[in-house]
């Protein structure tokens, strides 16, 4: 089944 | 000092209306080429990244760059005060950068309004992601459609299920969801070319077919925002967000960046 990623999984926080 | 000068129902005010449902507080950055502002959505699903060039206001005014947390739903509710015809005025001064001054001004000069909002802590909704340019060629897939016609795609799609299923591959682009009650299946057959038309879906860049999953109601978000403009540029990769991006004149920007859906 499909779960929702998070954004940060892409960006850093700066 | 810095002071905007808009009229009532300027882009700007139609963007922040638009990006309210995912937005509560933003993280503004001024220069003298124009403000940015970021901003991640409480579950962290969307990050939104938008530059407003400095053309784009009746007057603008940056000495100094400066940074702010903004709660944005609050300034939504003083700038639906305004009346018609009214001229807005946002300024924050050197001497007390823990407000931000809003003004109306009628149109005759006779009535002016004052408010004061509190600026707040907006650090956390600064993301570190690369330079655009060098980012931008990281998609495999990016395409141009018509915004009314995005936001027809994911209002039609959400009626069967809460996903949607975006395929990008040379020969067709579509939308698709299953749900219990049906399915529904949106292809369009894209013109290839740099210069998209306007009334056209444009694969505009293509190194490899690409498929996401998508959360429809973050989508919707997006397309509401981009119905302020013609077109809309969406980019797919799966090592990257999907970037849905509408152009404000020649410099300007919006870019909602929302993370997929993963198989586990």
């Amino acid at each position: 089944f499909q779960v929702q990623t998070e954004i940060l999984k892409f960006f850093a926080v700066q | 000092m810095f002071e905007l000068t808009m009229a009532k129902g300027s882009i700007l005010q139609g963007v922040l209306e638009a990006i309210l449902d995912l937005v509560n507080v933003a993280n503004v950055d001024c220069s003298s080429k124009g403000f940015s502002l970021q901003a991640l959505d409480t579950e962290h699903v969307v990050f939104l990244s938008l530059f407003f060039p400095s053309e784009v206001f009746r007057s603008y005014r940056c000495d100094e760059d400066c940074s702010m947390g903004i709660a944005i739903a609050d300034m939504v509710d003083l700038l639906r005060a305004s009346n018609d015809g009214d001229i807005i005025t946002i300024k924050v001064t050197d001497q007390n950068f823990e407000d931000i001054t809003i003004t109306f001004e009628s149109p005759d000069k006779t009535k002016t309004t004052d408010m004061d909002l509190q600026l707040v802590d907006a650090r956390s909704h600064r993301l570190k992601i690369s330079e655009w340019h060098d980012m931008e060629s990281e998609y495999q897939a990016i395409f141009c459609m018509p915004s009314a016609q995005f936001m027809l795609n994911c209002k039609s799609l959400s009626v069967i299920d809460d996903d949607v299923v975006i395929r990008v591959n040379e020969e067709v682009i579509s939308f698709s969801t299953k749900g219990k009650s049906g399915c529904v299946n949106i292809s369009h057959v894209p013109n290839k070319t740099d210069n998209p038309e306007k009334a056209s879906v444009t694969l505009t860049h293509m190194r490899g077919p690409v498929s996401l999953t998508l959360n429809l109601r973050y989508m919707k978000s997006c397309a509401k925002v981009s119905t302020l403009f013609d077109q809309v540029k969406i980019g797919l990769s799966t090592k990257l967000p999907l970037m849905v991006e509408c152009k404000i004149a020649e410099k300007g920007y919006i870019r909602y960046f929302v993370a997929p859906k993963i198989t586990e």
